[in-house]
């Protein structure tokens, strides 16, 4: 059975994928088989299903300004739509020959196709969602790169105006996908890594205090800077860390074992 | 958006089992 990669696929997903692996097994045990019963009612229902899916799919697509998902999207509406149209065929067939055979390898297909498809379909919203997130974590390290240039009181201001609502966004959203993940070890570094930002920030923001300070005062600052810088590496060092395990996925793991 | 495209891959899920459990019901008997 697959794994999947968020709790939210995983619960939509995992019941129908156990499901299916028992159809194929039951298909190879009783290959004579039995009469089909008719099958129309709940093929439509998967019929009806598939088509509100594709619309939502589609306003996806048409709404979104990312690339990737609107390229990758597609393919996996056309995966639940060619699936639905085996089931479609299979249940038209059965009509006429419920002991039919290739309406039954039509029924595993087209039920492995549903799976499949919204496997697909989920995953490409996911990694989009990701990808959000992950634009937030740059705005995070794009202020973070100007940290070093910040020598008066007035632009301390302004940077902790800036950076402060980027790096909520950043903790809460990360928080919220570290809960979502089903991977425990990308749980685990992710917390860790928010955790240290956390801590991080506060301790930044008073060092580059304590520098603009100095400098006010026309006092050595080069200890307060070499502080200060050494923060901004430990907190990009971080950020970076947090888009690296975000961007993982259970193959990852798999290829390293 | 999101939580719509999740209730409607729930909805379809729970259709295709449905189904699975019709064509299983027979298969099983």
């Amino acid at each position: 059975m697959p794994t999947f990669h968020t709790k939210t696929i995983a619960g939509i997903l995992e019941p129908v994928a156990q499901q299916v692996s028992r159809l194929v097994i039951l298909h190879e045990e009783a290959e004579d088989g039995n009469a089909m019963p008719d099958l129309e009612r709940p093929v439509q229902g998967v019929s009806k299903a598939v088509a509100n899916l594709v619309k939502v799919g589609r306003d996806t697509i048409n709404s979104s300004n990312d690339q990737i998902l609107r390229q990758d999207m597609p393919a996996s509406l056309q995966r639940v739509e060619r699936a639905s149209h085996l089931l479609e065929e299979a249940s038209a067939m059965l009509k006429i020959d419920p002991y039919s055979q290739p309406a039954r390898k039509k029924l595993i297909e087209g039920s492995r196709g549903i799976l499949q498809g919204t496997s697909l379909l989920l995953t490409c919203f996911d990694e989009s969602e990701v990808r959000k997130i992950i634009r937030e974590c740059k705005k995070v390290l794009d202020y973070l790169a100007v940290a070093e240039v910040i020598d008066s009181m007035e632009d301390l201001v302004q940077f902790v105006k800036d950076l402060s609502p980027c790096l909520t966004k950043v903790s809460r959203d990360v928080d919220y996908r570290e809960k979502e993940l089903t991977h425990q070890v990308h749980r685990e570094m992710l917390s860790r890594s928010l955790e240290s930002i956390k801590t991080l920030a506060p301790v930044l923001i008073c060092a580059m205090k304590i520098y603009v300070q100095l400098v006010a005062q026309g006092k050595t600052e080069h200890e307060a800077a070499e502080n200060r810088n050494y923060l901004v590496h430990r907190m990009t060092d971080e950020i970076n860390e947090i888009i690296r395990v975000l961007q993982l996925t259970t193959y990852d793991e798999d290829e390293w074992e | 958006d999101a939580s719509e495209m999740v209730k409607q891959a729930k909805i379809l899920a729970q259709a295709t089992s449905q189904l699975i459990q019709n064509i299983k019901g027979q298969a099983e008997t």
